[in-house]
């Protein structure tokens, strides 16, 4: 964690299934990985954290300190990738589902 | 048509395909129902598609949802017939075609035989086959809903050729499945009419029959949909104790309060635990309204921690530091 950047970036996130009790009706995948978003979005912030618009302003706004309270913005998901699982329903059926915005692909402030 | 050979796929080469990242757990519980060895088409035909379109962009025939639905075999006025229970699907996942998937076997030993013995054999069990075996078996699809006792309404006939050898056939019931859906008919009935008068010999679960459902699951792109399908239990199980609530706590979160003075007031000390409307914390507040909706235990609602917006403000002690006097005393004070 010392090594990793300050800045709002994508962090490693590897989810097993078995840790969260899913693992009984899930086939396939046993684990992916999902990664998370963390860092600062502090004005003022680099290209790599591809702010808004709006997100550019707030962070003046707080930097400045204007209007009390104001938080700088947050740190989330940009762009995100889709997951396919392969599980059993209720009834003990195999479903094959492709669920989207299950990982991280790119982090953004917003 | 397709050869059973391209179907089938020992389960050490599946295993390969899943990679090193999930060998380096054993197979959860949900692997192990899948078949002994994973070896019946429905798993093996299930994970070739999950290998298929796990790749980013592809799409299960243009949709997002593949549903299997395995045969339940029964006899019914000495038919082989084959129920297919089709109440799983959700409300949301619009059909986009439904596939049957049927094993055929060759003929019998008579016809086999007939197609070895050549013409003028002088062979006597060639010269004893029985005439005109028939060449095709025929799909009946019936539709019910559950608990009726009638055999369904007839949604389609098809007609499968007999091979040569045994083969997988794969015939498109899209209208039959989507008409019976329609009609809120989802137990799918298959009557197999070979034309013989003795039952089919029941086929080994490698062989059974089984339908795939392709659709687009309208509700997949709303927020937590992956919890409406696959959280089945409460990550918190149930006898843990609240951390924070007593045990004889009531279920409102809001903590009683009561003046403890009787008595008039001569200073700006509260008497007793502040009398302020207890307020509801901001996340509790959150939780009971904004919990999705499920069939499923969802999460627990954890309490929040009390919001103390002055900053610099003593914490009121809940016992006062103000003596109290009785009222006639209190008069004597103030006239001096």
């Amino acid at each position: 964690q010392w090594d990793e950047p300050r800045v709002c970036s994508r962090r490693y996130l590897k989810v097993d299934f078995a840790d969260i009790g899913w693992n009984e009706w899930i086939i396939s995948p046993k684990s992916f990985d999902a990664y998370y978003c963390a860092g600062a979005c502090e004005f003022p912030m680099p290209k790599i954290v591809r702010p808004s618009n709006h997100a550019t302003i707030q962070s003046i706004v707080r930097a400045v300190g204007i209007v009390p309270g104001i938080p700088e913005p947050c740190c989330v998901p940009d762009k995100m990738n889709s997951l396919g699982v392969l599980f059993l329903d209720e009834n003990r059926n195999v479903v094959l589902k492709v669920y989207p915005n299950m990982s991280v692909e790119t982090c953004a402030c917003r | 048509s397709h050869n059973a050979p391209a179907w089938s796929a020992p389960p050490a080469a599946a295993d390969d395909l899943r990679g090193d990242r999930d060998s380096q757990r054993p197979p959860g519980e949900a692997a192990s129902t899948l078949g002994p060895g994973a070896q019946d088409m429905v798993a093996v035909h299930m994970h070739r598609l999950y290998e298929k379109y796990s790749r980013r962009g592809a799409r299960p025939g243009g949709g997002n949802t593949v549903r299997s639905f395995r045969a339940r075999l029964d006899v019914v006025d000495q038919k082989t017939v084959y129920f297919f229970n089709l109440t799983s699907m959700q409300d949301s996942e619009m059909i986009l075609t439904a596939t049957f998937h049927f094993y055929s076997e060759p003929p019998r030993w008579p016809r086999a035989r007939e197609l070895l013995c050549k013409p003028r054999t002088k062979n006597a069990s060639c010269r004893l086959l029985p005439p005109g075996l028939p060449a095709h078996q025929h799909l009946l699809f019936r539709s019910l809903s559950q608990n009726t006792a009638t055999q369904g309404l007839l949604r389609g006939a098809m007609t499968l050729a007999s091979p040569l050898r045994g083969l997988w056939q794969t015939k498109d019931i899209s209208p039959i499945v989507k008409g019976a859906r329609r009609d809120g008919e989802l137990l799918l009935s298959v009557q197999l009419d070979s034309g013989e008068k003795d039952l089919e010999a029941p086929r080994p679960s490698s062989h059974a029959p089984y339908v795939l459902v392709y659709a687009n699951d309208l509700a997949i792109s709303e927020p937590n949909s992956v919890a409406v399908t696959l959280q089945r239990y409460d990550p918190f199980p149930a006898g843990d104790p609240e951390p924070r609530a007593a045990p004889n706590s009531s279920v409102d979160p809001r903590v009683r309060r009561a003046a403890q003075a009787s008595g008039p007031l001569q200073d700006n000390e509260l008497p007793g635990l502040d009398e302020r409307p207890a307020r509801l914390p901001h996340t509790q507040h959150y939780h009971k309204h904004e919990l999705w909706p499920s069939p499923f235990r969802a999460l627990k609602p954890r309490p929040g921690r009390r919001d103390r917006r002055k900053k610099g403000q003593d914490l009121f002690m809940a016992s006062s530091q103000v003596l109290d006097f009785d009222e006639k005393t209190m008069q004597k004070a103030r006239r001096k």
